[in-house]
């Protein structure tokens, strides 16, 4: 028996918002520990790791782990159906081909199941590497959802130096070219909107603006958005899902000719 | 122009 609940639907809704538009089906690995998804978009350019700790969930139950392959506009069909404020539960049975999730709205007056068709995905689990970054920039995440959507703008692909004084991302195309410096803040007064930065050694790297603003998906998950580089690795974009877990995204860089 | 890398060098299959 799997289940799994939360007050709050508008959480799994914003977690789902976060991964649909690069994911058209995912396996949700359900554990003692908590919820897992682990996928690479069709191009196998960027990959997506959610993590939902079981702790963060206000009932958590998992007798056996399972693993659940859903179809995501499906998925999403069902969670529209549901109020922010419902709670919603998702249910299955050891070895089940469905999965059920129950909406309940806070008065208890309105209850609402759905119950959706499992998929078998042969989804591959790979080993990501610990990595030592060379810069970790943290920023308000409604910032960098703003500069990737301004930069897309002008160009496919965005170029962002980090040194110790700031970043800056830089696009160039037909029209012209467009450049974002943010410097390091000291303000220790709103850590929220504050801009820091750790650097061992100064990177630049390029990358497709395109994935970079399926990341931005998650905004709405949190206030703060965290980018790890290092030279010709995979970026980090981090987004911390408070009380509950994250949302990874990898992306390769763009090299060039 | 910059060409995309795929992610999968940088990744092994567990």
């Amino acid at each position: 028996m799997f289940e799994a609940r939360l007050t709050s639907a508008a959480t799994l809704k914003k977690v789902l918002e976060a991964v649909k538009e690069l994911l058209n089906e995912a396996s949700f690995d359900c554990s003692d520990s908590g919820i897992q998804l682990q996928a690479m978009d069709n191009s196998h350019v960027s990959l997506v790791s959610l993590t939902l700790r079981s702790d963060g969930f206000d009932k958590y139950r998992c007798d056996r782990s399972l693993t659940m392959g859903m179809n995501l506009a499906s998925m999403s069909k069902i969670l529209k159906c549901a109020n922010n404020d419902d709670t919603v539960t998702i249910k299955a049975q050891d070895d089940a081909d469905t999965v059920t999730f129950v909406f309940e709205s806070k008065k208890q007056e309105k209850i609402s199941d759905y119950e959706m068709k499992l998929m078998n995905l042969d989804q591959e689990h790979l080993g990501i590497p610990e990595t030592d970054f060379s810069c970790v920039i943290r920023m308000p995440s409604v910032e960098f959802a703003r500069i990737v959507r301004d930069l897309a703008q002008f160009g496919e692909t965005v170029l962002i130096c980090c040194t110790k004084e700031g970043v800056k991302f830089s696009v160039s195309g037909d029209v012209g070219s467009a450049n974002v410096k943010l410097a390091q803040t000291n303000n220790f007064d709103k850590e929220e909107e504050s801009v820091s930065i750790e650097m061992q050694e100064p990177v630049s790297l390029s990358f497709a603006c395109q994935y970079l603003i399926s990341f931005t998906k998650a905004t709405p998950l949190s206030p703060r958005v965290q980018l790890s580089m290092s030279s010709n690795v995979p970026l980090v974009v981090e987004y911390e899902i408070a009380e509950l877990g994250y949302i990874r995204y990898y992306l390769a860089p763009k090299i060039e000719d | 122009t910059a060409t995309q890398v795929r992610l999968d060098g940088f990744f092994t299959v567990v």
